[in-house]
């Protein structure tokens, strides 16, 4: 894996740093650093060892240190200011620059780790890798958006679809429940007619009766 | 026959349904899908 | 507006070149190219006339050569291979660079631009600013995804929802039309009961009145 930010050393404000970290896998097992100003590079690793002894050193619990580690050199979960970097080409080798990062909290800052990092003797290469893997990084993102985008669009049709169908799923309900009614009135209607007539029959008959008796 | 008709008429009201017969849900559906354009 | 490419020059095919185009809205009101291997820098700038020549040169309607230039450029729409690029710094002038890019068809290929460029004195700055506008572009591309991305779980959720109201509302209509039956069998019943003992009854009395003229 590989992740390219950028960085302002407090040590050097006025200059933009690029900081590319390359990982396998999981970043606590170590990581390479490149670091480029857009003219020289320099490089350096840290190993599996130095960050478990860091960790110890700071009396951190290591998952803890690598999620800082994640933190302040992969940007993750957003970078509010709370880490700063140093960068020292002071040392006696003029080849090798010192690079520091740090987290500061309100009023202290405790360093989080520090690594002497080597100048390149060919950084274009360094430098062309890294604007590869940022373009290539574009590519991925843009293939992600479209393709989040046709996603989006199928599932606003789908929604619509769906919104459709119940709306016509509503009427069909109110439809069923009217013409139902209609239908048993028209029904229930003929057997009251029925009964009417029947009322009506039985009276006459039971009148007819009374006028036999009657007569008898 | 006219007396066929005259039975029936007796017997089941225009929509086809029984005037003295218990009906259930088969037969009610059955009548009322017989009954189309209600309206 | 501004855009870098990766490109592969015909005549120095083993070096990755950046091609940084930055222009104002409209690709035809003429262009800036910054061209970097990630050492050396040069720069160049095609007008808004020297567009025009070149179109009418070409005998092209000049929209559709801004075309032609946008898919060269700008990689737009995919870049099949259809185009090449070349680079020459045989020039007399060290510091100059030619710059072409041509379309193949089938098997024969035509120059759509050419222009020399300036080497930079200071590349660093120039490289530098174009990873940082990489590297802008992913923020803004990592920004859109998550939008994209949050948008997207809306979406799910409300066609979740409105999956759920839709089976509700079939589920309601089938309870509804059963409710209904039952209740027109029940009532429809009570009155097919009516009509039996009405019959009964008049039954009864037609017998009664037959006897009772009989015994007269």
């Amino acid at each position: 894996e590989m992740k390219v930010i950028r960085i302002h050393p407090v040590s050097d404000p006025h200059t933009t740093y690029f900081l590319q970290i390359s990982w396998q896998k999981d970043l606590g097992t170590g990581f390479e650093v490149v670091l480029s100003d857009g003219k020289a590079a320099w490089n350096g690793r840290v190993s599996k060892e130095e960050i478990s002894k860091e960790a110890a050193d700071m009396e951190m619990d290591l998952e803890k240190y690598v999620g800082e580690l994640r933190k302040v050199l992969l940007f993750e979960g957003g970078h509010a200011d709370t880490y700063n970097f140093h960068i020292s080409k002071e040392g006696m080798n003029k080849d090798y620059l010192q690079f520091s990062y740090e987290k500061n909290l309100k009023d202290v800052s405790f360093r989080l780790g520090s690594l002497m990092l080597q100048e390149v003797s060919s950084p274009a290469e360094i430098i062309s890798k890294l604007i590869s893997h940022c373009l290539d990084c574009m590519a991925g993102l843009e293939a992600k958006n479209e393709c989040l985008q046709r996603e989006n669009e199928t599932l606003l049709s789908d929604l619509n679809d769906i919104q459709g169908q119940l709306q016509k799923c509503v009427e069909a309900k109110e439809k069923l429940e009217n013409e139902l009614y209609q239908r048993f009135i028209l029904v229930l209607n003929e057997k009251k007619a029925k009964i009417r007539s029947l009322n009506k029959s039985l009276k006459e008959a039971e009148e007819m009766v009374k006028k036999s008796n009657q007569a008898r | 026959s006219p007396e066929t008709k005259e039975h029936f008429a007796c017997v089941y009201d225009c929509y086809g349904d029984s005037y003295t017969v218990d009906t259930d849900m088969v037969q009610l559906k059955e009548v009322f899908s017989r009954m189309n354009n209600v309206g």
